[in-house]
């Protein structure tokens, strides 16, 4: 299962 | 949060408020590229889907709500604002937006860390940021006399995008499994796309003269 990372940039 | 991060989110904020004292002090919006503004509002508005479902933080929260805000008013005043808009110059700002919002939508569905709608236009909005950039360096490059303020803009995103850089090198050496690819790759792009810029702009406050890019 591909996960997408967190998004912690703006 | 590194240093590195923190000053090229600063840096970005900086450019957004001396593109916005141009507009609401001056009233003008002389040399700036309203394709440009609009492909940043697209790019805001696709990747800050998560807004109101991922919290990461107040700050995260607080800078996304100023950039969304600052994107679309900036677009809002150069389109309709009475005394702004009279000086934004069609003619010159010819550019075509589908020239680069298709091929990164095309490229955000083959390439995207997961085959969602949310994951697909976040790659989207990173793919638009790297070349939204452009309208704006051929605008410049067309105008005679670059004013203080535009040239300053221009430089303080081309920071914004190099502090990122040192950011993700940071990240990379002090966090286990940071490994971000789209973004890495973009960013180097969007950075690449600056280096002409750079060169006359530091060439222009070397020599003490006026900016101008060769034709």
């Amino acid at each position: 299962q591909l996960q997408a990372s967190p998004k912690d940039e703006l | 949060m590194n240093i590195f991060r923190l000053a090229g989110d600063m840096t970005h904020l900086a450019s957004v408020l001396v593109l916005l004292l141009k507009i609401h002090t001056i009233k003008s919006c002389a040399g700036i590229s309203l394709k440009t503004q609009e492909l940043y509002a697209l790019v805001f508005a696709t990747r800050y889907l998560d807004i109101f479902t991922d919290f990461i933080s107040l700050y995260n929260t607080t800078m996304k709500l100023i950039f969304l805000g600052s994107s679309f008013s900036i677009v809002w005043y150069i389109r309709n604002h009475k005394i702004v808009s009279r000086s934004y110059d069609k003619s010159q700002d010819t550019f075509r937006h589908y020239f680069l919002i298709i091929p990164c939508l095309l490229l955000a569905l083959l390439v995207n860390e997961k085959f969602t709608f949310k994951e697909v236009m976040w790659a989207f909005s990173i793919y638009l940021e790297a070349v939204a950039i452009l309208p704006q360096l051929v605008l410049l490059q067309r105008t005679r006399n670059i004013d203080n303020l535009t040239g300053q803009y221009v430089f303080l995103l081309g920071a914004y995008r190099a502090l990122y850089i040192l950011n993700w090198i940071y990240r990379y050496f002090t966090e286990t499994h940071y490994v971000h690819w789209i973004t890495w790759v973009s960013g180097l792009v969007q950075t690449l796309l600056y280096a002409d810029f750079f060169y006359y702009y530091f060439e222009s406050w070397k020599n003490n003269k006026k900016l101008q890019l060769p034709a």
